[in-house]
């Protein structure tokens, strides 16, 4: 779940 | 990354640079809202502050920096730079973009996925960005006639929203817990503010005519 809360976008 | 997600921020790296190319080639930033620029501005400021507390790869944070530094330089450009700041449609660029910002703080505050300062900011810059357009669109309904790179600069806009859905969409059904409603919910607004805009533009380039919105 923690993986999940990355923000990963621009 | 996948297609779509790349796409995106390819199609969002190629508007910038569009815009950046018909201010330095035509020194004029005719029938482009500073509004918009200065909005922009803010909010790559607000989401990026995690580039001094995540590294998620060097992709995101060279883009981030390209990001921050190209709008800031772009609204550098319409507010300092002399033969540029001449060509600014001042008069018709009055959207009252500060009701924008407030709006989205204040949407911020109530909606948000942790009340965190960096949480807060994330949130207020993706509902800013939302809104952010508006008042470019608004101009270039004002003027009526689009240049051409003004109308590419938008067009390529939209499409990275575009295919920012399809990314969400692609997410949604290969990542077993992605779930990002603030962003996408965001996202599809902002999307559908392109809609009226599109269609125009989809129609001049059939006909291959100059591009014109009605008044």
């Amino acid at each position: 779940k923690e993986e999940d809360d990355v923000k990963d976008e621009l | 990354m996948n297609i779509f997600r790349f796409a995106g921020d390819m199609t969002h790296l190629i508007s910038i640079v569009v815009l950046l190319l018909k201010i330095y080639a035509t020194k004029s930033c005719s029938g482009i809202s500073l509004k918009t620029q200065e909005l922009y501005v803010i909010v790559f400021l607000a989401r990026y502050l995690d580039l001094f507390t995540d590294f998620i790869s060097v992709y995101n944070t060279v883009m981030k920096l390209v990001f921050i530094g190209s709008s800031l330089a772009i609204v550098w450009c319409m507010r300092m730079h002399r033969a540029v700041k001449r060509t600014y449609d001042k008069e018709l660029d009055t959207f009252r973009h500060y009701f924008l910002v407030l709006g989205s703080f204040v949407l911020a505050l109530l909606l948000h996925e942790k009340f965190t300062f960096q949480e807060i900011f994330w949130a207020f810059s993706i509902y800013l960005e939302a809104v952010a357009i508006l008042p470019q669109l608004v101009m270039l309904q004002r003027s009526g006639n689009v240049d051409n790179l003004t109308g590419q600069y938008v067009f390529f806009l939209g499409a990275y929203r575009a295919f920012y859905i399809l990314n969400w969409i692609y997410r949604f059904f290969t990542e077993p817990h992605f779930s990002r409603w603030i962003a996408c919910l965001s996202g599809l607004v902002q999307t559908a503010f392109y809609a009226d805009f599109f269609y125009y533009y989809f129609i001049s380039w059939k006909n291959n005519a100059k591009l014109q919105l009605p008044a």
